[in-house]
């Protein structure tokens, strides 16, 4: 474990909570892509099946344990209790169109052709462009409240710490993950426009708000 | 083939 590793990880599950809070405290979730939702909730189930037969640490174990639970109880409040303040006019990106291309990518390439590495694969794949609808959602509607802008810079925090973690690791461990390091870098660009947004408007108090 | 590394990250 190293520092950036660790930020990142507190990173990850501040923005999680951040999400969570903002939709049970002011019981609607306007604003938010669900379709996003769902595929975070799909990404951490196909990564964390190794949950009960591999076990890391209790910090690991945790962790997983805490990002299973708080996305799927997230995809509830959206889908079920607070599905009236749900704004499927908005989220309207095709997650079809991600979930099928990263599906038949994870079977071409991948470290090792077994199910176990083929859904972690997956999954590294589809959370790399799992922020796609939240962000497509973002330009339709032109503006984000402020809460959701800091539960997006959290989360694009986290990759881009990884990233860090991952030069870490290769100077310092000899670690390398080719898959993990290009997906990772894929993500963490998908959020450079919204950095970019968020450092020149959010910081200075603005609301965030795309140029129309 | 491809060694076992343990996922230790998240």
């Amino acid at each position: 474990m190293n520092i950036f590793r660790l930020v990142g990880d507190l990173s990850h599950l501040l923005a999680i909570f951040v999400l969570l809070l903002k939709i049970w405290k002011s019981r609607s979730c306007a604003g938010v892509s669900g379709k996003s939702q769902i595929l975070f909730a799909l990404v951490f189930i196909t990564r964390y099946l190794d949950l009960f037969t591999n076990f890391i640490s209790v910090y690991n174990s945790l962790m997983k344990v805490i990002f299973i639970a708080s996305t799927v109880a997230t995809v509830y409040l959206m889908y079920i209790k607070f599905k009236a303040t749900y704004d499927s006019n908005h989220d309207t990106f095709r997650i079809e169109f991600l979930v099928v291309p990263v599906g038949g990518l994870a079977f071409l390439v991948n470290h090792d052709f077994t199910p176990l590495e083929i859904l972690w694969t997956f999954s590294i794949y589809l959370e790399s462009v799992a922020i796609l609808p939240q962000l497509f959602m973002i330009s339709k509607t032109g503006e984000a409240e402020t809460i959701t802008s800091h539960y997006l810079f959290a989360l694009g925090s986290y990759r881009a710490l990884y990233l860090l973690n991952w030069i870490y690791r290769y100077y310092f461990e000899g670690y390398f993950d080719l898959i993990a390091v290009v997906a990772g870098c894929v993500q963490t660009i998908l959020y450079c426009d919204f950095f970019y947004l968020y450092i020149t408007k959010v910081m200075w108090g603005k609301k965030l708000s795309l140029p129309a | 083939d491809y060694e076992e590394v343990t996922k230790d990250e998240l």
